[in-house]
């Protein structure tokens, strides 16, 4: 995960998701 | 709002799913090439990595939307994006220029034709390109189509590092089921068509491996800034 760490943020961030 | 179904179902969960799909389908994002600059080579690549970084993000937020997705393991989610992030962009690209000639509508506000390809070096891949956009155009390929398709190649990415492949299966099972669904309501007249979009998989994982070595190599050669989520999917992928 430390080599990706931008998608495993963006994974775990709710803020992220377009609003439905 | 979800749309409504153009024939009466059966009221199913696999319809729920193309449905759930539609509303999840993300709001457009422009390319926003920067009018201050002469067309150049590395001002189209910048363009188009810039608008594949945002589009990235708005990918990963998307998928969280799929029926299935979420429930998968942090390191199952990861795997699955870093496998077909690609495809999930050119099956993007691809459907917005199926009324197009010959031009690939990377945004409403970036538009490449032969002209433009050429001088971003990118001919061969956008050729690529243009031949899925050939083959979606003579199956008439719908929004609904469009959306399962683009999750179907999320869930059947052929990743090699799933932890839990009982549970990828079972979100690949669901998502065909929806396809075949919908397929059997909104095209009963063709009983294959399920299998004939499936059938245009292949055609885009190669243009996606294609597209992702052509990227990388720009981004060994240094000219072309990229922002960090870009690279990082780019370095997964390689």
């Amino acid at each position: 995960t430390e080599r990706h760490k931008i998608l495993h943020k963006l994974l775990q961030d709710g803020s992220s998701s377009p609003d439905i | 709002l979800p749309q409504p179904m153009k024939k009466p179902c059966n009221g199913t969960l696999v319809n729920k799913i193309v449905s759930h799909l539609l509303v999840a389908e993300p709001e457009k994002i422009y390319a926003m090439p920067d009018p201050s600059i002469p067309d150049s080579d590395i001002k189209a690549l910048t363009t188009l990595c810039d608008l594949a970084d945002r589009e990235l993000v708005v990918i990963i937020g998307w998928a969280k939307h799929i029926p299935g997705f979420s429930t998968l393991s942090l390191g199952d989610q990861m795997s699955l994006l870093q496998s077909a992030w690609m495809e999930i962009l050119l099956l993007g690209v691809v459907f917005r220029s199926l009324h197009f000639d010959d031009e690939l509508v990377f945004a409403e506000d970036y538009v490449m034709d032969e002209e433009l390809s050429r001088l971003a070096g990118l001919l061969d891949l956008n050729s690529a390109i243009l031949q899925l956009v050939r083959k979606y155009k003579s199956l008439k390929l719908d929004k609904e189509e469009f959306v399962t398709l683009k999750a179907i190649a999320l869930a059947n990415s052929d990743s090699m590092h799933i932890e839990d492949s009982e549970a990828v299966q079972k979100l690949q099972d669901v998502l065909h089921e929806a396809l075949q669904d919908y397929e059997g309501n909104q095209h009963s007249e063709d009983v294959r068509r399920a299998g004939k979009l499936l059938m245009t998989l292949p055609l885009l994982r190669q243009t996606a491996t294609k597209a992702v070595q052509h990227f990388y190599s720009i981004k060994l050669e240094g000219k072309v800034p990229m922002h960090k989520l870009f690279l990082e999917m780019l370095e997964a992928k390689v």
